[in-house]
């Protein structure tokens, strides 16, 4: 089952190294980016984990809906890492507009591993078709559910924001997903 | 099999991104690092990536093999992935020396993945255990191989190192590894 080791890697691979400097970087951020900046609010000290069901990803969020635009990146961490010194790990923030225009700010990213699966349905030989994604991207989501809230280095500092590709046609779609999980934090 | 998804995962999220660059990047290396430079040779125009069958794995080659030693990174490549905005992807250069003391240089790291098996061991909820791993770690090398030699991205650009650990005793395992690789190229 592929979608259970890339859950696991995508949790001891990343999420448990980066979300424990997660609050500090945000801190450091909002320090150098004070001059008119947008409300940040509570719910955004978290890194919003965005899974889509089709696992279908964009490298830019601001190509998926128009209210969402790139802020910047937080600082980089480099950690030593299987023989790379000083491998760099970053999130990038976004700002999104509220239906009465106002700006909020959160930290996201689609789930990375979300790629591997789309791109091994499109390869014969890498053994499961498009049919069998979907629930694969559901196995996904249960066990790094199931991973993080058991993990202590983890709690509090993440927010998986499962996606449901029936909405699609709606050009606001996701800008409206984040701010409802925005939103449930203030 | 997680091993498999693994092995893919390291191709589709990496290697494929990664090797088509990986050229020009120590044709750049080695214009900025001209004085005294050690002898590149062919055979480090490629990545050696290291694959110890026990999925022990350090963060610094260094420590593994005195006739080791970092000499520097290659320039970062910054490629937006999945929301990240230009995330960046790097690899570190050794030096190595030879039985005449003579210093060669590589471009090489262990791969990732084994981390997360080697991980994944160690937490009884992942779903398998010591006796296990080494099988996965094989698993790992045989599914890479195969997607590799397949791969037009990755031709001729990369180099897998499987490492017995049976020779873990000797304090020159690493670097003789890497030593008789080099020498193969040449
Ligand atoms: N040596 C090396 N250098 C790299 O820059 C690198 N980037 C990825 N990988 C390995 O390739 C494979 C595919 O990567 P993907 O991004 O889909 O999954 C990644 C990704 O979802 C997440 N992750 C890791 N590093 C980052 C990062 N810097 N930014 C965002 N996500 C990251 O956590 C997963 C596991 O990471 P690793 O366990 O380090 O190994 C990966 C993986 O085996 C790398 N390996």
């Amino acid at each position: 089952n592929v979608a259970h080791g890339l859950a696991w890697s995508f949790y001891l691979g990343y999420l448990r190294l980066v979300l424990p400097y997660l609050e500090t970087s945000i801190a450091e951020f909002r320090a150098t980016h004070r001059a008119g900046g947008p409300n940040w609010g509570r719910g955004s000290k978290k890194l919003f984990i965005l899974i889509p069901l089709n696992a279908n990803i964009t490298h830019k969020l601001e190509e998926e809906d128009e209210n969402i635009c790139f802020y910047d990146n937080l600082p980089n961490k480099e950690i030593d890492r299987a023989g790379v010194r000083g491998r760099v790990y970053k999130h990038s923030v976004y700002k999104v507009l509220d239906e009465h225009g106002k700006a909020h700010v959160f930290v996201g990213e689609y789930a990375t591993p979300l790629l591997t699966l789309y791109n091994m349905s499109q390869e014969s030989s890498a053994g499961f078709g498009e049919s069998e994604r979907r629930h694969q991207v559901l196995l996904f989501y249960r066990t790094l559910q199931d991973i993080l809230e058991h993990s202590l280095d983890c709690r509090n500092r993440y927010r998986l924001i499962l996606l449901n590709d029936e909405h699609d046609d709606d050009p606001h779609f996701l800008s409206k997903a984040i701010l409802r999980h925005l939103q449930q934090q203030e």
